[in-house]
């Protein structure tokens, strides 16, 4: 789950645009 | 009723497509084809022309896209668009000021960078997109992750090819034109990259899809059963299976003088792994030959361990 941190958080819906 | 069914399936996909992606294939086709009147594309052929383009796009308005109205103003942040903001940070497609550049050496990989973030804020559109194909967030958290970091560049591929012609390429959502000659002027390896996407995009789009065709061939890839360290892999082939069926009667309605148009299609997919592999290569071979480039993070999840 660590090595796609930001991909899991996409979609639970997360991470907002400005994140990226 | 099935097909009624299936109908209704080519229906919500398209919507989807048309919420989450910017730049559909008929506006793009409008631009590149002159039928947009005033508001043709600026045309970046050589640096002068990368310099002014920055300008170019500060003088203009921003376009208001049907999808962005509906999503976070801060969305822009990353885009194109923002380049149209005066004062902002980035510039072309996010690029750094081009106007106090440094060594020509740079310039590239200031580009490169800015196509990143573009890049990165796409993921994200093609992520919202997934979620939408009926059953997908059903599916493992485990296995949806695999099917995107898969499926994300593959789908991003195909979503170019109405973006270019034999000449060039539209980038910053339809407000530059860049040529496919330019592109090849830059230094090694920046010059190959973009090569092989304008092969494939010429014959891809002698297929003559349209956006619907699209969004439905978009879900057929992401739910590839086949991607590696799928843990169930049951679902999302039956899941393809639904939206396949649904493509071709898609395809039959909307082309019927098309002979074979979904097997062609189908056999497209094997042709994209092939670029998605040798385009992950390139990007390995920077990280280790340009000692200034970061990868994003979200490119780099998607890339490490891909191929």
């Amino acid at each position: 789950k660590e090595k796609h941190k930001i991909l899991h958080q996409l979609l639970q819906n997360s991470t907002s645009p400005v994140d990226l | 009723p099935e097909a009624a069914d299936l109908r209704a399936l080519a229906r919500h996909l398209y919507e989807a497509y048309l919420k989450y992606f910017p730049l559909t294939k008929a506006k793009a086709r409008a631009i590149l084809s002159g039928k947009t009147g005033d508001n043709a594309p600026f045309v970046i052929h050589d640096m002068k022309s990368l310099m002014e383009g920055e300008q170019f796009i500060n003088c203009r308005q921003i376009p208001i896209l049907e999808h962005q109205q509906q999503t976070s103003a801060l969305t822009l942040g990353h885009g194109g668009i923002t380049a149209a903001h005066p004062g902002s940070e980035y510039g072309i497609m996010g690029m750094t000021s081009i106007g106090d550049q440094g060594p020509t050496d740079a310039v590239e990989l200031r580009f490169f960078q800015s196509c990143q973030s573009r890049s990165a804020e796409a993921v994200r559109e093609v992520t919202e997109f997934a979620k939408s194909i009926p059953g997908f967030i059903n599916l493992d958290l485990n296995d949806q992750v695999t099917l995107l970091k898969y499926g994300v560049i593959e789908v991003l591929i195909i979503m170019m090819s109405p973006l270019m012609n034999k000449d060039g390429t539209l980038i910053s959502y339809g407000q530059i034109f860049m040529t496919r000659e330019f592109l090849k002027s830059l230094r090694k390896p920046f010059c190959q990259m973009m090569e092989p996407k304008f092969e494939f995009s010429v014959k891809f789009n002698t297929l003559e899809l349209d956006d619907s065709d699209m969004a439905l061939f978009l879900a057929v890839i992401i739910l590839s059963g086949d991607r590696p360290g799928l843990l169930n892999v049951k679902p999302i082939e039956q899941l393809q299976e639904t939206v396949l069926h649904s493509l071709e009667l898609q395809l039959k309605l909307s082309h019927p003088d098309s002979l074979q148009l979904f097997a062609k299609l189908l056999q497209k997919m094997t042709d994209l792994r092939q670029i998605v592999t040798d385009h992950v290569h390139l990007i390995q071979l920077l990280k280790k030959t340009e000692v200034d480039m970061c990868l994003h993070p979200l490119l780099q999840e998607i890339m490490k361990d891909l191929y």
